[in-house]
């Protein structure tokens, strides 16, 4: 449970950035 | 700051216990020890005392190491401190990514959607500019060949 | 229920109740250690002690004694310190947003306000492919009105040049010539005829 905890948690913070990278990624080739 | 008070505590806890475990305490349960050597049973529990805060506070350091809590405490009684004029609940993680994600990706869509409404704008403007040239080019055409139909009419 | 503590999990990168887990079995590992050493001093000292009547087991059982108190005031200490800690030090007050989330407050977003701009985009480049197309559209006619107009001109010029070619030869106006020039023709027909006629 713990472990999940900090998982998730570990997730919330990290995966937003790397996300919008791809995003940011997916909008310039778009634009491209 | 929090680390002044995670100092504080743990200190109180430690005083705490060792004025719980006093030599009083400590005679009594070792009297047959005590009864025997007085002397010794003191410099027993001195060094017992002593060990046991010493580990106690070394673990503490340990801990504090590990988990960099000094530098986490701190940066977060600045962020503590930034929010103090926050009265209402901040927001927290609903639970559904997709939708917390929203807020994170918002402020790149509203840039793509400028660019993309910059762009539609020029190429509209670009068009407007091309299919008046087509225009043109379709009235020449059509002045051509009124006046080879008429050079024809005539020749004929 | 367990208060999992997911906020703050985040900012410190482990959950509090397993940092004071940590902590708690250290202490407690460290109280049995020092007692096996009181205990194991003491022990050592009877033994340099001739005819020394107390016991190992009476030790131990000074130990536990001892041991037994510790640890009831151990772990009601530790709960009072662990109680403090995780409302003091390792929370996250109600009011405090953590700076990764910060762009939840600069940019609360509905799921349908997000869904609405993501179908506004899509629009947006439906509608750029769509001029995209037109102006590919316009530009592929003006290459062949470019082609048209020429044929056309090529045309126009001919006539130009027949027409000056009339005038280089001192011909005005076709129309009246072409005309004298039949007149001649017919004219000439005409004497030829007569020619034919006088000399039978």
């Amino acid at each position: 449970f713990d472990e999940l905890i900090v998982e998730i948690a570990t997730r919330r913070k990290q995966w937003p950035k790397k996300i919008l990278v791809h995003a940011i990624q997916t909008m310039k080739a778009e634009q491209e | 700051g929090r680390a002044q008070v995670f100092a504080t505590v743990v200190n109180t806890f430690l005083e705490k216990l060792v004025t719980a475990g006093s030599y009083q305490r400590f005679a009594s349960c070792y009297r047959c020890f005590y009864k025997l050597q007085p002397q010794l049973t003191r410099s027993i529990y001195d060094q017992f005392i002593s060990q046991l805060q010493a580990s106690i506070k070394e673990e503490i350091q340990e801990v504090k190491n590990e988990g960099n809590l000094e530098g986490l405490f701190s940066s977060l009684d600045k962020i503590v401190e930034e929010a103090k004029d926050q009265e209402e609940p901040a927001w927290r993680p609903s639970g559904i990514p997709e939708e917390d994600i929203c807020s994170t990706m918002l402020p790149y869509l509203l840039k793509h959607r400028s660019h993309l409404c910059r762009a539609l704008r020029e190429k509209e403007e670009q068009n407007t500019k091309v299919a008046e040239s087509v225009l043109m080019g379709r009235d020449r055409i059509a002045e051509l060949q009124q006046l080879i139909q008429a050079r024809q009419q005539a020749w004929q | 229920s367990v208060d999992p503590m997911l906020y703050e999990t985040q900012f410190f990168g482990f959950t509090p109740q397993t940092c004071m887990l940590r902590i708690y079995i250290a202490f407690q590992d460290y109280l049995f250690e020092t007692m096996l050493v009181v205990e194991s001093v003491m022990l050592k000292k009877l033994d340099s002690i001739p005819g020394c009547k107390i016991s190992p087991s009476q030790i131990r059982e000074c130990t536990e004694k001892f041991l037994l108190f510790m640890k009831q005031h151990f772990d009601k200490l530790f709960a009072k310190m662990e109680e403090i800690l995780l409302q003091l030090v390792l929370n996250i007050p109600k009011n405090v947003l953590l700076p990764e989330d910060r762009v939840q407050k600069q940019y609360p977003c509905s799921k349908e306000e997000f869904q609405a701009l993501q179908d506004e985009l899509q629009q947006l480049q439906q509608q750029y492919r769509a001029e995209a197309a037109t102006e590919q559209a316009l530009r592929a006619e003006l290459e062949e009105q470019k082609i048209v107009t020429a044929e056309l001109e090529k045309t126009l010029k001919c006539f130009d040049e027949l027409e000056n070619i009339c005038r280089q030869h001192g011909v005005g106006n076709f129309k009246e010539s072409f005309a004298f020039l039949t007149q001649c023709s017919k004219k000439l027909q005409d004497v030829l005829k007569d020619v034919e006629e006088k000399s039978k």
